[in-house]
């Protein structure tokens, strides 16, 4: 314990809180949990108070108040939100899962807790990191709201990445907290770090001691600063934690694919690289109507002559842009020779913002420009790409969402994938990343900041590079039953397809997996021959491995790609994605935008619930939140209570 | 490296060595009607023996240049890559994949072969030979085999490519020679007699750790006087 103003505050003392991440492969499993005590005469509030990614699902929530343990129970929404809206007619204020900044939200709960008792917060969440290009990241936001006595954050990685289940090497970072605000951002140290022992604060990241991870079996990253190295200065009791801990990693890559098999599932990853780049037609349609003045258009400028800077000479492009009318730069799409470069340069300098949006006409004109290029260059082995880039939505020419949605996929006809960047918060980013899904593409945010340009180029360059056109996972039909997404319009060098499935025949021996694709100069077939009994034998004497992690990551990309599916689809198509993204999310316990975990503590007779939720991308965005927040509230009813949207 | 030809019309084989200086690129085959053309470079072992008898080389770098499909294959022990124009592809000797291209389809079996066949008249097989990583002398080496040629031309050339055109040898005279567990004979081929050994080598292609044995007529001092000149002849500068 501590005396008052060393790490209790307001009679709340933090005195344990350890974050615990395992990464599997691809799959990362991470438990947050914060022991509390109440050291004051009275009943204390005690809010829990997580940040984690937007990608992720909660998959357990539990309290435990004096020693009894409270489990979260996975509901579907509906049902949660009937026990949500009673406690705040009760008066009773909730806790909520908002979106909170680019990459997470924010998951709050508080209970009330009775003079001299404990409590312990515990969640659990699960994703699958994406590769992107060329690593992984696992993200946390490390700030409490208070000096907490014993903190820790632990990363683990299991090395069952690619080649043989036990012959992977991951190659980690940790992007160093913010020890004071002089520290530079971002600085990055080659694989881990601890701090040093003397108990000065660590003034820079460049002082925090580097510990390198042993290749195998297994590699920790361990943060555990002390309550000295917390301080904000040696007689302060407010905390300087403030950072960002990010574990970033490739796998030791020794064939393109990798088959693994744990218990009638597997999962199969596929990331060839030494293949040339395909050349691409690009069509940039770009919005300049009257709300891009200033900062965005100035950005987009800016970007666009970075990402001309970055083309090759292989490549055809062309920039549409829109505002009440429609105008190109060029009639064709014409080469990236350096003199067209040169005059597209100027032309991107010329820019200038006007009118409405007509994001119809401009769409159109585009995927025309690319249509017109895919009959004319015939059997050229050329992906096309178009990118749109809009911070509005449409008001001019045709405006009916739906009505373009029906233009833009019969003009596509499912033959290029359409890029939809959302620029700020003033559009309707449902509908781009429903107009993105439904054309093979996807949509992103652009958030208005001082970065938006580098925004804007990180997302070319991640589709900047197809190796792969047209590429098709084939297994043995009559082996294999609920595959994941198996066939892609394009495969980006840096990136990664994944694919799970299950085995229809438990005691099936071994199969097949083809990866088919079409690529700059010729067609390629990669074989992976997967000998079930082998893998499964190898991956059993691997004891570090949560048994039903394949099974788990199945289940989680099929729940994430009915989502999708679901945000296009309608009537009982829709109807029909949502009852099996909401059965299995059920099955899995996984905190999905359909379902909701709730946690029910009976109390002086009446039913105290918490609730864990996710939002969905409409969710406001909301300035980043403070982590194990303590706060004091005068006492009432006792609540705790956690929802989203 | 090892040479071996195999002679359907005799039923028989006739087997030849020859030895260079590690970093030599040899011409294998040579089609001045379609420019195909197949080198090797020799590799030695990890550590050389000092006795130049007693040396040990092997083929360590294989290149196949077409020059009509804009096309050079280049297989080391680590990798396999296909240049297209200015376009590379690489792949690794841990790959299963297979590869259409004009014409021509490259199949890699992982750790085992790589097969290049031009339409339906030339196709080669390239075998790796893996050795234990840490063995103290030994090291990869390659294996190049010749599965049909009947489209090549019949100006072929190289030390493999001159022996797709059909020829006759007899052997006569078997009797015991130096060494007593093997028979020495007198051999009639291309107008000459030389003397050779019976012995063996192996053929990798289906068996590819063991081999099968190959009987054969062995042809002393680097195949001379049953090849095309000398060994020297066939030294080229680079293998592309």
């Amino acid at each position: 314990s501590l005396p008052e103003g060393e790490g209790v505050v307001n009679g709340i003392e933090v005195y344990s809180t350890k974050i615990s991440c395992k990464v599997t492969s691809r799959f990362a499993h991470n438990v947050v949990t914060t022991r509390a005590v109440n050291r004051a005469d009275a009943a204390k509030e005690v809010s829990f108070d997580v940040a984690l990614p937007k990608t992720a699902f909660i998959t357990n929530f539990t309290l435990t108040i004096d020693g009894v343990t409270y489990p979260g129970n996975i509901k579907e929404k509906e049902v949660a939100k009937q026990q949500y809206e009673k406690a705040v007619s009760q008066g009773r204020t909730a806790g909520l899962v908002k979106a909170s900044g680019r990459k997470l939200e924010k998951f709050t709960v508080s209970v009330n807790v009775a003079a001299g008792s404990k409590v312990t917060f515990e969640l659990t969440y699960e994703e699958l990191l994406k590769r992107r290009k060329g690593k992984y990241e696992m993200y946390l936001k490390v700030q409490p709201k208070q000096l907490v006595k014993h903190f820790e954050v632990r990363g683990t990685r299991c090395p069952v990445g690619s080649g043989s289940p036990a012959g992977s090497r991951l190659l980690c970072g940790v992007q160093a907290p913010l020890w004071d605000p002089g520290s530079p951002v971002g600085s990055r140290l080659p694989c881990g770090f601890r701090l040093p022992s003397s108990s000065r604060p660590v003034r820079s990241a460049q002082e925090a001691e580097q510990v390198h991870v042993p290749p195998r079996p297994q590699g920790h990253v361990s943060f555990k600063p002390s309550l000295e190295h917390q301080r904000s200065c040696p007689t302060c009791a407010d905390t300087l934690l403030n950072g960002d801990f990010i574990i970033t990693y490739d796998v030791n890559r020794e064939s393109p694919a990798n088959v693994q098999v744990v218990n009638g599932y597997f999962v199969h990853f596929f990331a060839p690289h030494g293949l040339p780049v395909v050349p691409k037609n690009v069509v940039f349609v770009i919005d300049i109507s009257g709300s891009m003045a200033g900062r965005k258009i100035e950005q987009t400028r800016d970007a666009l002559l970075k990402i001309l800077d970055d083309i090759k000479e292989e490549d055809y492009l062309n920039f549409i842009l829109f505002s009440t009318g429609v105008t190109t730069w060029k009639d064709t799409l014409v080469q990236a020779t350096p003199e067209n470069l040169q005059q597209a340069r100027e032309f991107v300098k010329n820019i200038n913002d006007e009118g409405m949006t007509n994001m119809n006409g401009g769409l159109m004109r585009g995927i025309g420009m690319l249509n017109e290029a895919w009959d004319g260059q015939g059997a050229a082995r050329r992906s096309s790409i178009i990118i749109l880039l809009t911070d509005g939505d449409a008001n001019y020419g045709e405006s009916r969402t739906d009505k373009i949605q029906e233009n833009v996929r019969n003009a596509i006809g499912g033959k290029f994938p359409l890029y939809n960047l959302g620029f700020g918060n003033n559009l309707n980013y449902n509908f781009l990343e429903r107009l993105a899904l439904e054309n093979h593409g996807l949509a992103r945010r652009i958030y208005e900041d001082s970065d938006a340009h580098l925004q804007l180029q990180g997302f070319y360059e991640e589709v900047a590079n197809p190796l792969l056109m047209g590429v098709e996972m084939e297994y043995p039909e009559n082996a294999i039953q609920d595959l994941t997404q198996n066939n892609y319009k394009n495969f980006y060098d840096g990136s990664e397809i994944v694919v799970a499935g299950r085995l229809l025949d438990q005691d099936l021996n071994s199969f097949k997996a083809d990866v088919k694709g079409h690529g700059a100069v010729n067609d390629l077939t990669f074989t992976e021959e997967v000998d079930v009994k082998e893998l499964e034998k190898a991956f059993e004497e691997q004891s570090y491995i949560f048994g039903n992690y394949i099974e788990r990551l199945w289940a989680y990309l099929t729940i994430e790609q009915l989502l999708d599916q679901r945000k296009k689809a309608q009537g009982e198509e829709k109807e029909n994605l949502t009852a099996k993204a909401l059965g299995l999310s059920l099955k899995y316990n996984f905190v999905t935008p359909l379902t909701s975990m709730v946690v029910t503590k009976p109390e002086d007779g009446e039913s105290q619930t918490a609730i864990a939720d996710k939002p969905g991308e409409e969710a406001n965005t909301v300035t980043p939140s403070m982590a194990y927040l303590t706060n004091y509230q005068p006492p009432q009813t006792p609540y705790y209570y956690v929802d989203g949207d | 490296p090892h040479f071996i030809i195999q002679v359907a019309e005799e039923d028989d084989a006739i087997c030849f060595n020859i030895n260079e200086d590690p970093g030599t690129v040899l011409r294998l085959i040579h089609d001045p009607a379609t420019g195909l053309t197949v080198n090797g470079e020799i590799i030695g072992d990890k550590e050389p023996s000092p006795d130049p008898k007693t040396r040990r080389t092997y083929f360590g770098r294989l290149g196949i240049a077409n020059p009509h499909m804009d096309l050079q294959i280049e297989v080391t022990t680590e990798t396999l890559s296909l240049g297209s124009g200015a376009t590379r592809s690489t792949f690794s000797w841990l790959d299963t994949v297979m590869i259409a291209q004009d014409g021509m389809l490259v199949a890699i079996h992982r750790n085992e072969n790589m097969t290049v066949s031009f339409g339906d008249g030339a196709t080669f097989v390239i075998v790796l030979h893996q050795v234990w990583k840490k063995h103290p002398t030994h090291r990869d080496f390659l294996g190049f085999y010749v599965v049909d040629s009947h489209r090549m031309s019949a100006q072929t050339q190289g030390l493999l490519g001159q022996f797709f055109h059909p020829f006759d040898f007899s052997v006569s005279d078997v009797h015991p020679g130096s060494d007593p567990t093997k028979q020495d004979a007198t051999m009639v081929v291309k107008n000459r007699r030389l003397t050779v050994t019976r012995g063996s080598q192996k053929d990798y292609r289906k068996k590819s750790h063991t081999g099968t044995k190959v009987p054969c007529w062995f042809v002393h001092n680097n195949g001379e006087g049953f090849i095309d000149g000398v060994h020297t002849d066939y030294i080229v500068p680079s293998l592309f």
